[in-house]
């Protein structure tokens, strides 16, 4: 759920970590 | 194997660690856990400066991997980094609370939490009692504060009162608090400060893309907060994390996406790429605490949670 694509970019998906704590 | 040396400030000691060149952010962070006794380490992190910008050691990443300040030895703060949502519910260990007490305190005093006048002298009698313990008129003869630095330099500045004007309102409210012991005294001071309205809010200064209009944006326990430049109390804007779809950065900017996926997209830009980092890892670990409390406790920390309570009780006997 995060991802860093490249040095300069980032993403978390908040939907993402809640699904795979579940 | 070669080593290389750390100090680590905490907020009442300074200690020094060897390290070993191949060390990860967690190899340090554990042994200054250890050190400590510290078990509730998810709050904490090691701090450093680098060009102005505060960073936190990550953990996964190699100690001298990491952009740190070339010095010998390397220094770092042990500080607390996220916030509990209820500091009476979940700082469960003395030395978790006594550690977020230093910090709140020291921010208190420097200003960087904004404070009324009146809550800073009722804050000031728990830290009193805490040091002091019960408050004793033989003992504690006129002057005994003068050592003390208890109120803001704003506070002390916006009354024409002496320095002993100010001892005789603190001593009133701290001969109250008789038979509060030092890890009372200091969930009690906690337990105000947390509903200030700057409590555990990080701020970072933005722009927004449009009009180029600077606001602050907050990060706290509860959320991503937007204010105007000049009010950190109340925010415009609120996105509670379980309101949030997404967060994401690319260079300077940063983009919010509400769960609602008619809700407007928040789109702004902060100072530095660097800064977006920083504002992407407090999100994510605000997040992965809120909802590790809105989950059933591990074991570990059910475990803690009943030693705490065996401990307090231990402790109002003894008292």
């Amino acid at each position: 759920y995060f991802a860093r694509k490249a040095n300069h970019k980032g993403s978390y998906s908040l939907v993402d970590a809640l699904k795979s704590k579940v | 194997p070669k080593t290389f040396k750390v100090q680590v400030i905490t907020m009442d000691a300074e200690m020094e660690f060897s390290c070993e060149m191949k060390w990860k952010g967690k190899d340090l962070f554990d042994l200054v856990c250890r050190t400590l006794g510290l078990r509730e380490t998810w709050f904490f992190g090691l701090q450093y400066t680098i060009k102005g910008v505060c960073a936190w050691l990550k953990m996964e990443k190699k100690v001298l991997e990491q952009e740190i300040p070339k010095e010998d030895p390397v220094k770092f703060h042990f500080l607390a980094k996220f916030y509990p949502e209820k500091v009476e519910e979940e700082l469960l260990q003395e030395i978790t609370q006594h550690l977020f007490f230093l910090q709140v305190k020291k921010q208190i005093l420097d200003e960087e939490i904004y404070c009324s006048p009146e809550v800073t002298v009722l804050l000031a009698s728990y830290a009193v009692q805490a040091k002091y313990g019960d408050y004793d008129p033989a003992f504690h003869k006129p002057g005994f504060l003068a050592q003390d630095e208890l109120l803001p330099k704003r506070v002390l500045k916006q009354y024409q009162m002496t320095v002993h004007m100010w001892e005789e309102k603190i001593t009133a409210w701290y001969a109250e608090h008789r038979g509060i012991a030092r890890d009372e005294a200091e969930m009690n001071y906690l337990k105000i400060a947390q509903d200030l309205a700057m409590y555990g809010v990080n701020y970072f200064s933005i722009e927004q893309n449009k009009n180029h209009t600077d606001l602050l944006l907050g990060v706290d326990a509860k959320g991503i907060h937007v204010y105007s430049i000049d009010n950190r109390f109340s925010p415009n804007k609120s996105f509670e994390w379980s309101a949030i779809r997404n967060i994401s950065y690319s260079e300077k900017e940063l983009t919010i996406k509400p769960l609602d996926k008619k809700a407007e997209v928040f789109k702004f830009f902060s100072s530095q790429l660097k800064v977006n980092k920083l504002i992407l890892q407090l999100c994510i670990g605000n997040h992965d605490l809120f909802m590790k409390r809105r989950r059933v406790d591990s074991i570990e920390i059910q475990q803690m949670k009943a030693q705490a309570k065996e401990e307090k009780a231990r402790k109002k006997m003894e008292h």
